[in-house]
């Protein structure tokens, strides 16, 4: 309210831009794609499959309040809080994966025997902020 | 790797075993492994040992690795391609329990018995394989003998093999000649046009050795193939020539490391949905045995 009542009477067309800035501040806590192919790190010798790899990444800032959205404990409120109110040198809470996907590869081994394993945790499919 | 086998590091407090992700979360690919960590270094998964031995040393000036069979390179693809979609994530598949395969070619074969494979109707070979790859936390589901046909020759569309598989004792303190352990017969019918694998199910016959940690499997197979088909009960006829390059023996696994990927892992499936808190009002048997006696207390603790 109080926000409303110092802002000028803005025409009914903006806002929802008003209320984005409150909504989705800019460069939040969010998944970033990222391809790379096992040849570009000359790994294509022995990784036979798959070619083309997406690991994903997490990047932003995390909103001073984070409820549900990221599914963050209450911690990281605290932890924000401290940042903000007791010690700056408490780091503030960070844009982290929350869930991965595994990654099935193919590789030959140094002895000539070649192997298909599936791996936990490889590819990042969540953020959040911790 | 050799001193991966069997060996379990533990921490100080005993019982705690070195968990391989302590020593993945350390391991930067760039920096060499603290002398402490080395240890646990033994127990990481092949993929992650191996980035971290690429991070410091110059791979592409390394000797080449011994090259697989091109047959067998194309059979571990369309196992790829069976198992997981073109980015790589393993398919919800349910028959599919293994979330790791490994494919050995035969590292010596005895050539002595040549004389049987010109006569042509009996395909004998003697086969070792190491397999010094498989961890301690590998464990054996299924092993398979995989004979692949050389489609040049040309085979009649159906055949029947018999295939006389033989397990050696090696004994490496003598030189003496290995001696047979156990032997099995197999007899097989398939069609050669449509397949250019065959698969020999050889899961008992290896379980007890694999079990054992036996790093070395001697084994000797005869292969009879006559024309013809038993259950069209034609006459089986004149030996033929087939073929046959020497087996890769294939082995499917379930790693239990934590690296591995678990389908049915129920500490995932903990970790995504935490533990509700207990239901009050589920019976708890009171250490004296007198449920009645709890029962009511609970009550009239839960209505305070």
């Amino acid at each position: 309210d109080e926000n409303l009542k110092e802002a000028p009477a803005t025409p009914p067309h903006n806002l929802s831009e008003y209320f984005k800035q409150f909504l989705f501040p800019q460069n939040e806590c969010e998944l970033h794609n990222f391809r790379l192919s096992f040849s570009q790190l000359k790994w294509d010798r022995w990784i036979i499959a798959p070619h083309r790899y997406s690991p994903q990444y997490c990047k932003g800032d995390c909103p001073r309040v984070v409820g549900h959205r990221y599914g963050s404990p209450v911690h990281t409120m605290v932890q924000n809080i401290i940042y903000e109110k007791l010690d700056s040198s408490v780091p503030k809470p960070s844009c982290v994966p929350a869930e991965y996907s595994p990654l099935s590869v193919l590789t030959i081994e140094p002895d000539g025997s070649i192997v298909y394993k599936e791996y936990e945790d490889m590819i990042a499919t969540k953020c959040t902020c911790r | 790797s050799p001193y991966s086998r069997g060996r379990v590091v533990f921490d100080k407090s005993p019982g705690l075993l070195v968990a391989p992700e302590d020593t993945a979360i350390e391991l930067s690919p760039l920096l060499r492994l603290p002398k402490g960590v080395r240890r646990g270094y033994a127990l990481l998964p092949p993929l992650l040992k191996v980035l971290s031995d690429r991070g410091h040393r110059n791979w592409e000036s390394e000797a080449p690795r011994l090259q697989p069979h091109s047959r067998a390179l194309r059979y571990m693809k369309r196992l790829y391609k069976m198992s997981a979609t073109k980015e790589g994530i393993p398919k919800a598949n349910k028959s599919h329990l293994y979330n790791t395969v490994r494919l050995f070619t035969p590292c010596s074969e005895c050539k002595r018995r040549h004389k049987d494979l010109m006569k042509g109707d009996v395909h004998s070979v003697d086969l070792l394989f190491n397999l010094d790859r498989v961890t301690a936390l590998e464990h054996l589901l299924k092993s398979v003998l995989l004979y692949s046909f050389d489609t040049s020759v040309p085979v009649s569309s159906s055949i029947t093999c018999t295939c006389h598989l033989f397990v050696k004792e090696r004994d490496f303190s003598s030189q003496v000649c290995p001696s047979v352990s156990h032997s099995v017969a197999f007899s097989l019918h398939f069609e050669v046009r449509k397949r250019k694998w065959v698969e020999i199910d050889v899961t008992s016959f290896l379980q007890p050795l694999i079990a054992t940690n036996r790093r070395n499997i001697h084994m000797a197979v005869n292969f009879t193939c006559l024309m013809g088909d038993p259950q069209q009960n034609t006459k089986l006829e004149n030996p033929i020539n087939v073929a046959l390059v020497p087996p890769s023996l294939l082995l499917y696994l379930n790693d239990t490391s934590e690296q591995a990927y678990h389908r049915w892992n129920s500490l995932r499936h903990r970790r995504k949905n935490p533990v509700r808190p207990r239901q009050r009002n589920s019976l708890r048997v009171d250490p004296t045995g007198d449920k009645e006696n709890s029962w009511g207390k609970r009550a009239s603790r839960r209505r305070r």
